[in-house]
């Protein structure tokens, strides 16, 4: 549902924030 | 983007994607790469997760909009998950590879953008469950004129206050969702004009069933109990319109 596919996606952009800062070389918790 | 949910999940991400874009464009991304097998791997399963969630929904809803519109958003993340991939496997026989570092830009733009797609496709098919609520209210209204007795009013107030109470919680709630404060104060001027005249409603239907009765007066508390269902619905026909408007209008603007 709704709630399922919002907490989904928050750790998926999370996910990519880490990857994007590991890109960047500054990895992020 | 117009809700402060979507707008806590993206716009970190976001604001991480444009700043490695700008390294990118500005040829500051020269060093070697890190081995990204891992946060690439991370990403994947959350992509993972997320498409099998989306694809659960659109099976569950009978939203048929909502169907239309979620696939191709899933798509979207799922190919930009496999540039991802691919530039990975690239990056660790080539830490410099030039076409890695593009299908990694390309793939994190692809899971933001798809992502938004696929947030903004199931937050547009939760608005249009609040329009249902409100298209009952409506459809409530319309029967105002057939009520001519007590006992009608009676079955019309309580068939009524259910809709109108559920129909107000719902806007409500999307209000103080919103992140555009002219949506907001539009929202909860037309709530506070309904609940202002729903009172003036029930109490231009009674004067109407008196006045049916005893046969005076009948014209003007016609016309006033008209008046009261046209005002309502123009209210609520107003947050049916901003509810769906997701964009910043011309006020914003100046």
């Amino acid at each position: 549902d709704a709630h399922e596919m919002v907490r989904q996606a928050k750790q998926l952009a999370h996910a990519t924030s880490t990857l994007v800062g590991a890109i960047r070389g500054q990895a992020e918790d | 983007f117009h809700t402060k949910i979507i707008e806590s999940i993206l716009e970190p991400v976001a604001q991480q994607v444009s700043r490695l874009v700008i390294l990118h464009e500005e040829a500051e991304d020269g060093n070697a790469m890190p081995d990204l097998a891992q946060p690439v791997r991370v990403v994947k399963l959350a992509v993972d997760n997320l498409v099998k969630v989306g694809y659960e929904t659109i099976n569950g809803s009978d939203d048929q909009i909502l169907k239309q519109d979620m696939p191709p958003a899933l798509r979207r993340v799922e190919e930009a998950s496999l540039f991802l991939l691919d530039a990975s496997a690239m990056l660790r026989t080539d830490p410099y590879s030039g076409p890695a570092r593009k299908k990694l830009i390309e793939g994190s733009r692809g899971i933001l953008q798809g992502t938004s797609a696929l947030l903004l496709a199931s937050d547009e098919s939760e608005v249009r469950k609040i329009i249902r609520v409100c298209k009952s209210v409506l459809e409530y209204l319309a029967i105002t004129e057939v009520v001519d007795r007590m006992d009608d009013l009676v079955t019309f107030v309580k068939n009524l206050s259910p809709v109108l109470t559920k129909m107000t919680k719902e806007v409500d709630n999307r209000e103080k969702e919103l992140t555009h404060q002219v949506h907001r104060d539009m929202l909860i001027r037309s709530l506070d004009q309904v609940k202002v005249l729903t009172p003036v409603l029930i109490s231009g239907i009674k004067i109407y069933i008196t006045a049916n009765q005893s046969g005076q007066g009948l014209k003007e508390a016609q016309n006033s109990r008209d008046y009261t269902v046209r005002k309502m619905s123009d209210e609520i026909h107003e947050i049916i319109r901003v509810l769906q408007l997701t964009t910043y209008d011309e006020e914003e603007w100046d």
